[in-house]
């Protein structure tokens, strides 16, 4: 069983590649073949498993063009179990190359469906924005993460989002529904955090995912050695929170 | 002397609409009028002035297409000297309709041009992405002030962000040029913030503010209370940076 899950918040700095990358890197530790392809022409969730793509190698960008096949993009990262399709800066000029273009929003889907089914869980990580590429992210998907600084602005965005999602759902992709709400970058220090915490749990319910992801400095130097959390420092409170998500989300099957 | 300042970032929650918002509020405090142009479909920066928009009234949306003039869209703001244009979710919808329009990336330009010329500064706030709005903006301003985060992931986007600035700059903005690139969000506790301090001032030289602002509650919180830090907590550290800021801004002339 393959089951495809988007991170997606058009809200910026959120922590949607720290959920993609840390969330794959965990689903992989306890034996679940993962892919996480990285949708974000920045590349953050590539450079968070110490895998740069380059300019002149097949990424992301050239299956979207048609010009080859996923399998032929994917990389094996530093962990068993876990392969990266990476993104590279060229991504962002898909969107405008096919805007013409009829069907532009299967491209992924269609992509997707053509790899063999050796893997349990596909990660899409998105960039902040609800472009084309987004689009054809939350049309390829089963389900939706939806990750949910615990800050002012960040409560925001959550009906733009919802929107999007109820009109992809209806258009373009029958079977999507929310995967959960993760609650992130919670700081004990502040009673904002715990006031967010409280408005998102009111209005999601039991789609909030009962952990919650502490403001954790492991979470933001792991990156800059190209290393997941577990791989960076596993007992960190960040990396056991990240741990807990996979067995949430492996438990709602 | 009307001058323009374009905050951008295609990096999310770096601080923009943090920046802008109470950069613009010092500004006005030290008697300069200013104009706050919300160019995020969020409206962060417009609820950040606790003045949301309603779908049925006129905002920039309507000014880029063509319905109505800028000066029709001005609301006051909470504090005097300082106006707002603000944002509202359908400015999403501008970004798909403006696609085919020829000189689509001159119409904030001509939008501003037609106002008189009442203002000291315009000071524009961009969403986290590379498309029309912020092409947009890029192309109708003077100078473009960058917030970098003081986060390993906000360093990857840089080259990126300063591709877009030399290509609109020699394509369709001849004079754009940098305001400056200001470290946000820095942490003392981390050594990560000084590294990336380090790498910023050693690439960009003396087009880093000397001000840094540090990781400050008030700043997360203001939002809240629909005000500008200076009117929640004046004294807070956040408070102080951004009213220093305001004084390089002016300084640089
Ligand atoms: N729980 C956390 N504790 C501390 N730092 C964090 C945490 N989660 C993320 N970060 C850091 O905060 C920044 C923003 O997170 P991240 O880049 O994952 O967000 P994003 O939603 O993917 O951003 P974008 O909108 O640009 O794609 C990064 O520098 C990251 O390292
Ligand atoms: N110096 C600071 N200290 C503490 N919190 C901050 C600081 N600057 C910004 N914030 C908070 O961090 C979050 C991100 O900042 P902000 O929304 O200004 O970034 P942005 O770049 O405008 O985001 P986006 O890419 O979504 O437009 C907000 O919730 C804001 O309140
Ligand atoms: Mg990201
Ligand atoms: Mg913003």
């Amino acid at each position: 069983m393959k089951k495809i899950i988007t991170v997606a918040n058009q809200k910026g700095g959120v922590g949607k590649t720290t959920t993609a990358v840390n969330l794959a890197a965990y689903l992989a530790l306890l034996g679940y073949k993962t892919l996480l392809l990285d949708m974000d022409p920045q590349g953050n969730a590539s450079s968070g498993l110490g895998c740069r793509a380059q300019a002149d190698s097949d990424t992301l960008y050239e299956v979207l063009l048609g010009k080859c096949v996923l399998s032929g993009v994917i990389r094996k990262s530093n962990l068993p179990n876990l392969d990266l399709v990476p993104a590279h800066n060229k991504l962002i000029g898909a969107e405008i190359e096919l805007v013409g273009q009829k069907g532009r929003e299967y491209i992924l889907k269609t992509a997707i469906g053509k790899l063999d089914d050796k893997y349990d869980y596909i990660l899409i990580d998105c960039p902040p924005s609800l472009g084309l590429l987004t689009v054809n992210s939350l049309t390829a998907t089963d389900t939706v993460l939806v990750p949910i600084q615990c800050e002012y602005y960040a409560l925001e965005g959550i009906t733009q989002l919802l929107n999007t999602i109820r009109l992809i759902k209806k258009a373009l992709n029958p079977s999507l529904h929310l995967e959960g709400v993760l609650l992130t970058m919670y700081d004990v220090r502040t009673s904002l955090s715990q006031a967010v915490v409280n408005e998102v749990r009111r209005y999601f319910q039991e789609k909030v995912f009962s952990v919650i992801i502490p403001r954790n400095v492991a979470l933001s130097e792991a990156p800059s050695f190209g290393k997941p959390v577990p791989l960076y420092d596993a007992s960190s409170k960040g990396a056991i929170a990240y741990s807990q998500l996979a067995e949430e989300v492996i438990a709602r099957g």
